[in-house]
């Protein structure tokens, strides 16, 4: 835009550029990927900076001389102990393997929601709008409470429901890996534009502890919304390159002893049936508007985020299933085909059905794990589950990519309480 | 097409506008005035700049029982472009009523030019 050649605003939409082209924390004076600031990629998204002014210093770290002086790793844990004249660091945590967290992700892993309230009439208060301002700067997505980032929990009337994620369970067992995540998604991406977002990821293979990434592109690669939808999906043959290709790039950027858990697609077919007669919540007041209407208002106007499963067309969604599932296929193949030598490597379909039984086992019914204003992602009560079952296939199938539990974990909270919060 | 986002961000804002219309049993006036104080402080001097501007084109058209479809065409926000389907929200009962409505709301305002939407 010509505006941003003005003075002054140059340097603002430069700003703007790095949060929404680049995915970069807006405040990040060392430069190395990790802010101070909760949102604008901030650490809703990436581990809080403790030093914003050394690159050397950030979450996942190595340690340097047992961090007796200096919290290299933004764990929280440095310093010497009088009574023995050895550093917290190598007391606490050289027992265990150090393991940080990171997703490569869309929506879904970014966490999408907006709040009912916004849009129901009857629930609409002062007390709706309180956090606009953090929700837009973080780009209406909620990592910090998501499945596989969240290490938070908050009593905002915008959004309902617990937070448990796969890095909240990382820190449960070894608190020494306290701060060690990085949420990589990104609204709408898919396997094509995953291909510059991966970039963003802040790793280096010989100061950084490994990572555990989870590589999960669930629906963008099927989803758009064009009226020919099925013409814009990813080709078989595209979503293997672009896989292979991330993968490739991970090798170069992973700490060896690294994992990479690649999913398929999700099966996006049970969501109207699940929603269709359904009464969305902007219909609650005057007129009933039903997610059937609201699905097709949003096609019409070429808006829907997934045309191909957000139609009361029972063939167009079967069709759309049909990809899904031959993408995911695809990303399989690769995943288990690619020889990497930084990393070990597994794939998993997305494991929606299982989350669907566990809360029905739970008491509840499908359509409440639904986010209700989009009818199309998952909510926090949603993520909460999916956490649940990646842990348990994690620990079912790949304990060995799962720290130990550290036995000084009760020390660390003595000594250091919340290690420097979030 | 046909508005896209800016569509459905209409119909939606002129939706929650019609509710709240219902909900506190007050005239659309209020409920826009109501809207943007529920927004944080600095963000109510836009949204009282918006009122200011579209208000009262708003308010007729509620006055007249338009439904945000029918307003949101009349602002231009949505269009009906050649060879796409209409795009609704609410159900229309009459495509010949609708039609006429969003004429005879131009012929009311017509300082209404194509740069309102700017």
């Amino acid at each position: 835009s010509k505006i941003c050649q003005i003075p002054g605003i140059k340097e603002i939409c430069k700003i703007l550029e790095n949060i929404f082209n680049n995915h970069m924390p807006a405040v990040d004076i060392d430069e190395d990927r990790f802010g101070i600031e909760a949102t604008l990629r901030g650490s809703s998204w990436r581990g809080k900076d403790c030093n914003d002014f050394s690159s050397a210093i950030h979450p996942g770290a190595h340690v340097v001389d047992g961090d007796g002086i200096t919290d290299h790793n933004c764990n929280g844990i440095y310093g010497m102990n009088s009574a023995s004249g050895k550093p917290w660091e190598d007391e606490f945590c050289n027992e265990t393997q150090r393991m940080g967290i990171a997703v490569l992700g869309d929506s879904i892993s970014a966490h999408f929601h907006l709040p009912e309230q916004w849009l129901d009439a009857k629930q609409l208060s002062v007390a709706a709008f309180e956090h606009l301002t953090f929700i837009l700067e973080n780009e209406l997505d909620w990592p910090q409470l998501s499945a596989s980032t969240g290490h938070i929990n908050v009593s905002w009337p915008n959004i309902e429901g617990p937070t448990r994620s796969l890095y909240a369970r990382l820190f449960d067992l070894d608190h020494c890996n306290h701060r060690d995540y990085q949420n990589i998604a990104v609204n709408g991406a898919r396997s094509g534009s995953m291909l510059d977002i991966m970039k963003s990821l802040s790793r280096n293979q010989k100061n950084d502890v490994p990572l555990l990434v989870i590589y999960s592109l669930v629906g963008n690669d099927v989803c758009n919304g064009h009226p020919d939808t099925l013409d814009h999906m990813t080709t078989v043959e595209e979503m293997e390159k672009n896989v292979l290709t991330t993968l490739t790039y991970l090798d170069t950027v992973l700490p060896k002893g690294s994992h990479v858990l690649t999913t398929g697609l999700a099966n996006g077919s049970f969501l109207y049936e699940l929603l269709h007669d359904r009464i969305h919540p902007f219909g609650r007041v005057g007129t009933p508007i039903s997610y059937t209407q609201i699905y097709d208002y949003l096609s019409c106007l070429q808006i829907s985020p997934c045309n191909g499963w957000m139609t009361s067309n029972a063939t167009l969604r079967v069709l759309t299933t049909q990809r899904a599932m031959d993408l995911s296929a695809a990303i399989r193949n690769v995943s288990y085909s690619y020889k990497s030598t930084q990393y070990d490597i597994e794939y998993l379909d997305f494991p929606f059905d299982d989350v669907i039984q566990e809360w029905i086992a739970q008491g509840g019914e499908p359509w409440q794990l639904i986010e209700s204003v989009d009818g199309f992602h998952i909510n926090q009560y949603g993520h909460a589950i999916v956490s649940d079952v990646l842990w348990k296939w994690l620990q079912k199938n790949k304990p060995q990519w799962l720290p130990l539990i550290n036995p000084h974990n009760a020390d660390i909270e003595r000594v250091f309480k919340d290690q420097g919060g979030y | 097409v046909n508005g896209g986002v800016d569509c459905a961000t209409c119909s939606i804002l002129l939706g929650i506008v019609d509710h709240l219309t219902i909900v506190y049993n007050e005239s659309a006036a209020q409920s826009l005035e109501r809207l943007c104080s529920f927004l944080p402080d600095e963000y109510q001097l836009y949204c009282k700049a918006a009122v200011d501007f579209l208000g009262p084109y708003i308010i007729d058209g509620f006055i007249k029982g338009d439904n945000p479809d029918v307003i949101c065409h009349a602002l231009k926000f949505c269009t009906d472009e050649p060879d796409q389907p209409k795009c609704r929200i609410y159900p229309s009962k009459s495509p010949i009523l609708f039609a006429q409505r969003v004429l005879n709301f131009r012929q009311r305002h017509p300082l209404i030019s194509l740069n309102l939407k700017d």
